[in-house]
């Protein structure tokens, strides 16, 4: 469903050039639940944002499905985000004036879903994640934990073939921590959905169908 | 050198009230590096919050040095943040427009450090997070482990008697992890400073020579 080719990525800084990623060759195959490993600084942010087509590679090539997302345009890009691709962000970008329910709400206004099945879905999902309590704090009116689930549940919420997920679990204790990826483990096994992480947590790598070794720009 | 007597916080969400500290009875000694351990919103930002006066509690006592702090004015507070503590934020709170040394650099600026001097603890402090090589960086051009280290930098370059630190390694792999907390063993070896950690790493408990479970806004 993912293939990298080649893939580079530079940061040009002034006269300082950073080479976050230095030739990665990758392929995910549909349904798979994939770990990234790595130090800080190794790359995993930067890959994973060039898999989301948030970024483009400074060199390579990056397919989804045999497309080559360099030849799509910016509406095909948006709708690519909008429909097919879940992303849980390092840190969270939440939007500051919605509520947890409005923020989870959010990607399901965008996608044109009915208010019925709009507010079912994320008052479910707001379950899942353990934050039904909180459907009405705005992100300031949560704690770190808090917040990062409310970002987990705006990105499974619309249930999309890949998510991507840099560090899930970060700010969680372990217990709800391996609640969250036992949810991911089911929807990956229920829904065939594809998932791509990067984690420090040994306990979210034993989950996974593959570990890939990021290591200062490549694939050990 | 802190204390808390029947410490409670709420906070008031229109009709609704979140209890985050239930009744808090500790004492923190001269010296000591704690770790307080809990689950997803059991108070832990709260707790660090309300000792670091940046808050004050809905009722009950704290004090610094034998001095309640709720008789301290505004000035005194600033004053007793700048000069007496360190803070290491859970979301980082680095200042976007300034680069990772001027990060560092500021709470030395705000003491009045001369600028030699101020130069020197500054990068001697970045060699010691490992991001020597990326003082010019602003925090948008760094990895969310590199953010978390240049705030580790700035709370501990001014040397404060007291550093509250909230979960300091959550976005750092284990080595790099474990290099920060070996620096902050050793400069409360040294310099006798209090260090007062929230954390989820099983890896910094164990440095810890007091655990704190704290649940459900009650210390366990
Ligand atoms: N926007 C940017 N501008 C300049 N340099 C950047 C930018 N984003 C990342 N970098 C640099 O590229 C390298 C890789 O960054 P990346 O965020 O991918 O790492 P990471 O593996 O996610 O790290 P962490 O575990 O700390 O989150 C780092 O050295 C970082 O400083
Ligand atoms: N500004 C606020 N307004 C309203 N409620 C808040 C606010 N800050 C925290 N809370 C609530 O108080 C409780 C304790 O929050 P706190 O941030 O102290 O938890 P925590 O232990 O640090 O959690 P985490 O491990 O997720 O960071 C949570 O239920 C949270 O939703
Ligand atoms: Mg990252
Ligand atoms: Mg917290």
């Amino acid at each position: 469903i993912v293939s990298m080719q080649k893939v580079t990525k530079d940061y040009h800084l002034g006269k300082t050039i950073v080479n976050a990623l230095k030739g990665v060759d990758l392929r995910v195959e549909k349904g798979e639940f994939i770990c990234i490993a790595g130090p800080s600084g190794s790359g995993k942010t930067t890959l994973l944002n060039l898999i989301g087509c948030l970024d483009k590679p400074t060199s390579g090539k990056v397919f989804l499905d045999e497309d080559d997302v360099e030849r799509l345009n910016d509406n095909q890009l948006s709708r690519l985000r909008a429909e097919r691709i879940g992303f849980i962000f390092q840190s969270f970008n939440l939007i500051p004036v919605l509520s947890a329910l409005e923020n989870t709400e959010y990607p399901l206004l965008l996608k044109g879903v009915a208010r019925q099945s709009r507010k079912k879905k994320v008052l479910a999902m707001l379950e899942e994640v353990e934050l039904a309590n909180f459907a009405g704090h705005r992100p300031d009116q949560l704690s770190g934990g808090q917040r990062q689930r409310v970002a987990i549940a705006r990105a499974l919420v619309t249930d999309p073939e890949i998510i991507l997920a840099d560090e899930p679990t970060a700010n969680l204790d372990s217990k709800t921590g391996e609640t969250i990826v036992e949810l991911m483990k089911k929807i990956n096994e229920e829904m065939n959905s594809t998932f791509i992480f990067s984690t420090h947590d040994s306990m979210v790598m034993k989950y996974a169908h593959r570990l890939i070794h990021l290591q200062d720009g490549r694939i050990a």
